[in-house]
């Protein structure tokens, strides 16, 4: 474990505590995408997977179970909590997600680096957490008044791509035979769909003026 | 092996 990945882990913890701060404690999911939420929810249901069949460490495993309890309530939340519910900004937040999730599947069939049950959908969360992130942007977008916990929460996901990519630069200059071309290019992909956001977010930042995203 | 060490990361 590097200082990149620990902190990526941390920024990643921090995004999905400042979503639930926001949904537990102010009980609103105003500009909050459910169908990246979901997608997320998919995401680490089959990749973390793994649980059962192998064991890295004692921080691997809490992590991943913070990971897929959170991102489960946090739908669960957005659909069935009577408040949070009717804070869902359910006319803007019509990206067609299925659309990436069936792509996904297919081009995990296609490149993967074992074709086993566990490998393929192991390979497929990598895919489908790169653009997974979409909906979000979108809503973003469409949205007049982004409120400050939203834009942290994207911006610190965001963060912990970012940190990810130095953590591989620094695992493949320190660890033999570390090269995972999969994880890498999805990983990069993934980042750069956070680009535009990063622009914008850091004007707003520096002029103090409230986040918008040009339509 | 190498495909073991990028299932450590999260």
């Amino acid at each position: 474990m590097n200082i990149f990945r620990l902190a990526g882990d941390m920024t990643h913890l921090a995004s999905v505590l400042v979503l639930l701060l926001k949904i537990h404690t102010i009980k609103s999911c105003a500009g909050v995408s459910l169908k990246t939420q979901e997608l997320y929810a998919i995401v680490f249901a089959t990749r973390y997977l793994d649980i059962f069949t192998s064991f890295y460490s004692i921080y691997n495993t809490l992590m991943k179970l913070v990971f897929l309890g959170s991102s489960f309530s946090i739908v669960l939340y957005m659909k069935y909590h009577k408040t949070v519910h009717r804070s869902y900004d359910r006319e803007q937040d019509t990206f067609r997600h299925w659309f990436l999730v069936l792509p996904c599947l297919l081009l995990a069939l296609l490149i993967h680096e074992k074709f086993t049950f566990l490998e393929v959908l192991w390979t497929f969360s990598l895919y489908l957490e790169a653009v997974a992130i979409l909906p979000q942007l979108v809503l973003l977008q469409r949205t007049r008044n982004i409120d400050n916990l939203t834009g942290q929460y994207v911006f610190l996901l965001g963060g912990y791509r970012g940190l990810y990519i130095l953590n591989w630069i620094y695992r493949y200059f320190t660890e033999p035979h570390f090269v995972h071309w999969i994880t890498w290019i999805s990983g990069l992909v993934q980042t750069l769909l956070y680009a535009d956001f990063f622009f914008y977010y850091s004007q707003s930042w520096k002029n103090n003026k409230k986040l918008q995203l040009p339509a | 092996s190498s495909d073991e060490a990028a299932k450590d990361e999260l």
